[in-house]
């Protein structure tokens, strides 16, 4: 119950998925330079839109079973999670590998450095959207996702939930699953208009379903440094939640967008060393350290 | 039933809410250089965050009956809407002028171009979020907004709908209650994904429970002009829904994710002729154009 960690926000498009992907395998990886142990870390899809197996190359047509039949498994029976439902490192890398060569054709070779260790994806499908009403009449339609993940809750040291934009039982799901939630809030002025309901929700969760729920930090996304926007936005953001906010910032960067097409998340993609095309890859790296920190002391 | 125009895609942060409202917005001013007439237009905010509320500074406290009221009448009784629901342009053009004048509390005047003369706005408020667990066991819960429009629709040229990112009975609502549906796809890789998803959406509404709806276009946005991510994600898009694309794109400019904290669409805010702050305003009033001959030829 101790790292399960949701990535949560109503708001589309703040970087859910990008964080979730970059900070899940950082974590895995680990970094002996910066202290960073490398840890066994499960990555759970909960967005019908399936951007998380996408961020890692893996065609979702080829997929058996996801987290969809995990929700809905009223039979009782005790399922095989982890050689049933997850896709292990050798899977993950297989499909990164394979999305790599497919963006680089003229390339003779992979990189080495295009493969993940310590990370397992429990992923999603199409029919996941299907879920939010059909789990609406279900007995214990909240905590479906806690109970699925309390059988391998043991074999992992942090598991990442990635969630849709909306408050819906997708994401109350997650957020009753996990026990820190982790909120990106895109650096632009709509973003400042959720983050109220956010906290009411994730209140009305520690209430009623959840009480070890904690928010682990705020995280600025998309932030250009020299916009006037910008730095409103994250003055606004520190002015109400400034203990909680992350002090790492995660800038608009064109590699980070880029990733997706590549078959790899940034954090693999590019050297944190490299100035010119690493400098997503460092800031996600420093997150990453940052979440480690923060969840030994809490 | 003509002019019912819905605003959709589940992905998030698509800039479904800056181009309803733009499109509103330049729909109902008209321009007579383009040949472009007036309209009478209702902007109706269907996402739980209010985002097109704020889009014009309105403060969602002094609210006094939203969409949420609407969609959740079971008394029977008929609703006065315009009257009780809906927010005149005289009241967003105060909303307006009081917010630009916040963001400018140097300037001792504000300017005359800052207002709205056939746009009125009806607004959603945080309890929307609560409104699909609590539709799903209604009678007639996909066709509640329907409903309520259609004593309205004879007082309007267009009734544009703004809706939250995913495929709930929210965004289902607003298919139903359509004629037509316009798809703005941001140019970045996770975009497309989604897209098979929303088209299988679209035709079921359509078999199910609206005959009527069609898919008026696909508008490109954020397109970086210059990168190679953009350019391939637009030429996917262009490859399979070639006919369906509008010829105008709307690029990534700071002008328009600035406009929301002056209170005011980029269209109002900047005019289209102006080489430096126009771009995005000139983008949006070459969509509304191209929106208004479509929808007169189909
Ligand atoms: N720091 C960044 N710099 C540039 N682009 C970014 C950054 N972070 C994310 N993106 C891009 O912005 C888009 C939105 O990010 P992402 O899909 O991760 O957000 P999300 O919150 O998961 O969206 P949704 O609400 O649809 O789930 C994606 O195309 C992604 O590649
Ligand atoms: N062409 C553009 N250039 C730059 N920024 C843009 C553009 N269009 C939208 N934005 C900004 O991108 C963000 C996402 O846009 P918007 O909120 O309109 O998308 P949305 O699809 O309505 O999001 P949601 O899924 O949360 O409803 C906003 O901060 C907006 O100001
Ligand atoms: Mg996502
Ligand atoms: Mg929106």
């Amino acid at each position: 119950y101790k790292m399960v960690i949701a990535v949560a926000n109503q708001k589309g498009g703040c970087a859910k998925t990008t964080t979730a992907v970059n900070l899940a395998t950082a974590l895995a990886e680990g970094d002996p330079r910066q202290r960073l142990p490398a840890r066994k870390v499960l990555l759970v899809d909960l967005d019908p839109q399936g951007n998380c197996s996408t961020s890692f190359g893996v065609e979702k047509r080829h997929l058996k079973r996801t987290v969809n039949d995990l929700l809905m498994n009223d039979s009782g029976e005790e399922m095989n999670v982890i050689e049933d439902f997850l896709l292990p490192p050798e899977q993950l890398t297989t499909a990164m590998r394979r999305a790599w060569a497919a963006e680089y054709p003229d390339k003779k070779k992979v990189p080495d450095h295009i493969k993940v260790n310590n990370l397992w994806l429990l992923p999603s499908d199409i029919h996941l959207s299907g879920a939010e009403i059909e789990l609406s009449t279900r007995i214990g339609r909240e905590t479906r996702l806690k109970e699925a993940l309390a059988t391998i809750e043991e074999d992992f040291d942090y598991i990442i939930i990635d969630t849709p934009p909306s408050l819906g039982l997708l994401t109350i799901n997650a957020l009753a699953a996990a026990r820190w939630v982790i909120v990106p809030v895109q650096a632009e002025f709509y973003a400042l208009e959720g983050m109220s309901l956010l906290m009411n929700s994730i209140k009305l969760v520690q209430r009623r379903i959840n009480p070890h729920l904690k928010l682990l930090g705020i995280v600025m996304t998309m932030v250009l440094a020299k916009s006037k926007l910008s730095i409103s936005v994250c003055n606004e953001v520190n002015k109400h939640f400034s203990r909680q906010v992350f002090k790492t910032m995660i800038q608009r960067l064109v590699k980070i967008a880029e990733a997706p097409s590549e078959g790899a998340p940034t954090v693999i993609l590019h050297s944190p060393n490299n100035k010119t095309s690493g400098r997503g890859s460092h800031q996600y790296w420093t997150l990453a350290k940052e979440v480690h920190q923060r969840v030994q002391i809490i």
